[in-house]
């Protein structure tokens, strides 16, 4: 495949790896074969299928020691989606990779021996823009960004721009953004709805949807189950399959 | 001053900004003179106090040029309180910094020079665990660790608790932790006390308290202005009003 699709906004708990999560998770119960990358050394999208990866399972020995992916990757309790786990031995990738050359494309050149083996691959970044997030963004075509309607994700969208038609430029010329998921929002305050007229004026045609606060999405991770396990009929796994269903047909269109 | 304190949790979204921006706020009404320092590339504790750093007047120059501090440090609206600035620049010192010798304890170093014009001294931290964070933990004397009560931010505290012991071993043995502050506490919500029990079979005696969850707190950075500024009466700004008194009791005692 070459629907590749980072998930990524440097600004911290705006629901990356909840999205993350819960889109690979509807691609693989419609059929699709799915690999779900988690790239953060929280491994926060590991452990939300309730996966504990070991000392040398994880994306760090594919970063690193050049490990062979599919010795890596791991199949998840869902039919179709496969993960490449991450674990806290990630932390020390960023300063190790920094003197390799072509440090930014280590991610991107892993993924081209396994991506005929699936039809999407989701990655998970970190809450930063640093060397990991860049390996993310260097190896999509796609980028999701969810934000959350309050101050400063607004602020934070700018430099996510800024930094996408850098790397657009620089390092990766097929990537595009497949669209903006406004996540967490809050009918009844009246600062969602100001923050999401501020940000279609400036992205409108890239919103992809809203995903309501719903506290049955705060819940899943601690049972180790994405939404669509733990409670199929909230509203945020109703919200995400809405969005998912937008965002194949933006990909088909391209 | 030796009252220098981190704000700091890896986990994204948690109010480490929110905390240091409130708690910097009451101290300098206090009558405190207190320094808050923005050590994050996003730079949002910056634009909470409504300023906007140029290009070479923030955080950046002093790590990497080894700049004045005085020269970078200026006023906020809120008497007794200053402010070093941050900005996207800071985006590249993780990767500048890496070669140089001693590249954990720049900030430290440069602390040292203005420390004795304070009485306390606020660090907001990233939300990650690289080598800017590096630099504020090993600048502090007290680590407060907000924490939102939900699955991830649970598992996140172990990692962190694990480096803050590595740091004190290794680089800064006065290092201790101040307390836990428990940010966008729900009611309503079933998980939020399930979590908080959770935290309190492990790290009981260190709980400061809770932050209840409060849009005006949310607000209040849309308008470049803290909380006591924006609405003093608020839930938010009186439960922070009590855990910095708690804070000061702590301090006093050691
Ligand atoms: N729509 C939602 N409603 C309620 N809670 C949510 C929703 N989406 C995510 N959450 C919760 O909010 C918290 C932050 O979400 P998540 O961890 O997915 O964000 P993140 O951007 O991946 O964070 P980080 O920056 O640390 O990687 C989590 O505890 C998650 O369970
Ligand atoms: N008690 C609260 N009630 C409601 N909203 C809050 C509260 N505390 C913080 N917020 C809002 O939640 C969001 C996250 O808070 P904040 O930016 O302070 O977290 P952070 O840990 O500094 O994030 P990052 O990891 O990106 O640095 C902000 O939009 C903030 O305004
Ligand atoms: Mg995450
Ligand atoms: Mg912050």
């Amino acid at each position: 495949t070459n629907n590749i699709i980072a998930i990524s906004n440097q600004k911290g708990g705006v629901g990356k790896t909840t999205t993350a999560v819960t889109i690979a998770t509807e691609l693989a119960l419609k059929g699709n074969s799915t690999l779900i990358i988690d790239c953060d050394p929280q491994a926060n999208t590991t452990s939300s299928f309730g996966i504990i990866s070991n000392e040398n399972n994880s994306i760090y020995n594919i970063l690193t020691n050049n490990n062979q992916m599919n010795h890596v990757i791991q199949k998840t309790d869902i039919k179709h989606l496969s993960i490449l786990p991450s674990n806290k031995d990630l932390l020390a990738a960023e300063i190790e990779l920094v003197d390799i050359t072509n440090r930014e494309t280590i991610l991107k050149r892993q993924i081209e021996n396994v991506k005929n083996q699936y039809d999407y691959i989701i990655i998970d970044t970190p809450p930063a823009l640093g060397l990991l997030t860049l390996n993310c963004l260097t190896a999509s075509k796609w980028v999701i960004i969810p934000m959350q309607v309050e101050y400063f994700a607004l602020e934070g969208l700018n430099n996510l721009m800024h930094t996408i038609k850098l790397i657009k430029q620089k390092v990766n010329i097929e990537m595009s953004i497949l669209g903006i998921i406004l996540t967490m929002f809050d009918k009844r305050n009246k600062l969602s709805f100001e923050i999401e007229e501020q940000i279609s004026q400036y992205y409108g045609e890239m919103l992809l949807g809203r995903i309501p606060r719903s506290i049955r999405l705060a819940e899943a991770p601690s049972h180790g189950l994405p939404i669509q396990e733990y409670d199929n009929d909230s509203s945020g796994a109703k919200a995400y399959r809405e969005i998912v269903n937008k965002m194949i047909n933006v990909i088909d269109q391209k």
